[in-house]
């Protein structure tokens, strides 16, 4: 069958999520089990901060607490 | 905090509106954004000027897209607003998301005091928490700006860096910051707690913990799932022939349908079939093997017969009669697994209706874990 649109749209929007709030770093070569890992990785951190089961993986309940309306304060770091 | 002792070094600032949202008239822009600054001013000894030309501590702007600052916004939902840390120059600024739909009192879009609060905890050196009842939680919920105190998380946080405002005057004490309730405080005595499709639900103020599949609870403002209905409730129950949840506080129920309260709640109390002599109920829960409601008043209790809608003869009666072994005032009830859970305080009454029988006596934590 046709591949889900819909989960096209989540993957991009995990991705630009992790990127915009979590440092997510583009890692490219051919070390893609790294970069699995370090995704892997923000996806806890995030999962721990909202205070949901930390798995490193987008379930239902973690992609629905990224589509939700939020502030995006810019790195204070990356400013300074 | 953002750490590193990132605050202002001085406790008078300034903040300049540089332009409007069409979705609102300049005079609510306005007053919506001073009442805004003056949540952090009531805690601290900070003092805001607004100044209208020349650069101000705080700059407020609306704008879409890319505004000039390398963090463009996204469209309409996503990111609301940004604000940046204090500093000289951009520091302190706030950037609203033009694209969104601001209001100052509506359910509909966002309410642009709650957003500019928010954003102005950043202006102030306040980050993100990870408290979801605190003012300074990332993501956007509805509270009723009329009401609104800010949580004592944001108080500690923003005293943290400034101290507490001492100029408060001792005839009008400001209402205390409300708390997030916490799962592992043994004392907790919990509002209500119902079954919800499938998953168990446990109130307490403004806030109720979800327990779905995996075992874990999240904890969540009422008003982030369902903005109509009331904080501190009395009693909850969910009736799975007619998938609903309703909500009792004081003489009032609320009927929830999904994230939707049904047309024409909120009823009174006497349209549960409860008599008008009945003013408060303590607890509530349906039964679906006997198709009945029982609402609980203290050490007493009614049962409705949803099958033929009338109130049971022979009520109210006594909990110990109908429950043998259950003592004290039920305070929150409900059925899960076949079993009947009845609270007294933090103390939970685990009863089986087949065997009519106390089971066993257990703490909070056994079924909303710490």
């Amino acid at each position: 069958g046709p591949i889900s649109r819909q989960a096209d749209n989540d993957d991009a929007l995990i991705q630009s999520y992790l990127k915009k709030f979590y440092n997510l770093t583009e890692q490219t070569g051919p070390h893609s089990k790294g970069r699995t890992n370090h995704m892997s990785e923000k996806i806890a951190e995030m999962q721990k901060f909202f205070g949901l089961t930390v798995t490193g993986t987008v379930d239902q309940e973690t992609l629905q607490v990224m589509k939700k309306p939020r502030c995006g304060v810019p790195e204070v770091a990356q400013y300074t | 905090t953002f750490g590193e002792g990132l605050k202002w070094p001085k406790n008078q600032l300034t903040y300049r509106i540089v332009n409007y949202t069409p979705d609102l008239s300049q005079a609510e822009v306005d007053s919506v954004l001073g009442k805004a600054l003056q949540v952090w001013a009531r805690v601290t000894p900070l003092k805001f000027t607004r100044i209208s030309s020349g650069d101000a501590d705080i700059m407020i702007s609306f704008g879409a897209g890319s505004h000039g600052d390398y963090y463009p916004f996204d469209g309409p939902g996503g990111t609301l607003a940004h604000a940046f840390a204090p500093s000289a120059g951009i520091g302190g600024d706030a950037h609203f998301d033009e694209d969104e739909l601001f209001t100052s009192s509506s359910t509909k879009g966002y309410l642009l005091f709650l957003v500019a609060a928010h954003e102005f905890g950043h202006s102030l050196g306040l980050s993100h928490s990870s408290d979801p009842g605190a003012l300074m939680y990332p993501t956007y919920s509805y509270r009723d700006p009329n009401t609104f105190v800010l949580p004592r998380d944001d108080v500690n946080g923003i005293q943290s860096l400034y101290g507490p405002n001492t100029d408060v005057n001792p005839d009008k004490p400001a209402p205390p910051p409300p708390v997030t309730p916490d799962a592992c405080d043994p004392s907790l005595v919990l509002d209500a707690v119902s079954t919800l499709r499938g998953e168990k639900i446990f109130f307490k103020n403004s806030f109720f913990w979800r327990i779905s599949g995996s075992g874990q609870a999240e904890q969540h403002l009422i008003k982030s799932f369902w903005t109509d209905a009331p904080d501190n409730i009395d009693a909850a129950y969910e009736n799975t022939a007619q998938d609903k949840l309703y909500l009792i506080k004081d003489q009032k129920v609320w009927a929830l349908f999904g994230y939707d309260l049904v047309q024409g709640y909120p009823k009174s109390l006497s349209s549960l079939g409860l008599p008008t002599k009945v003013k408060k109920i303590s607890a509530a829960l349906y039964d679906k093997n006997t198709r009945k409601t029982l609402f609980f008043t203290d050490n007493y209790y009614y049962s409705y017969d949803e099958s033929r809608k009338v109130m049971d003869k022979g009520y109210p009666k006594l909990v110990e009669q109908g429950f043998p072994g259950v003592t004290g005032k039920i305070t929150a009830a409900f059925q899960y697994n076949g079993l009947t859970y009845l609270y007294s305080g933090n103390r939970v009454f685990e009863y089986s209706p087949t065997s009519k029988k106390v089971t066993r006596v257990l703490s909070n934590s056994y079924l909303l874990p710490c």
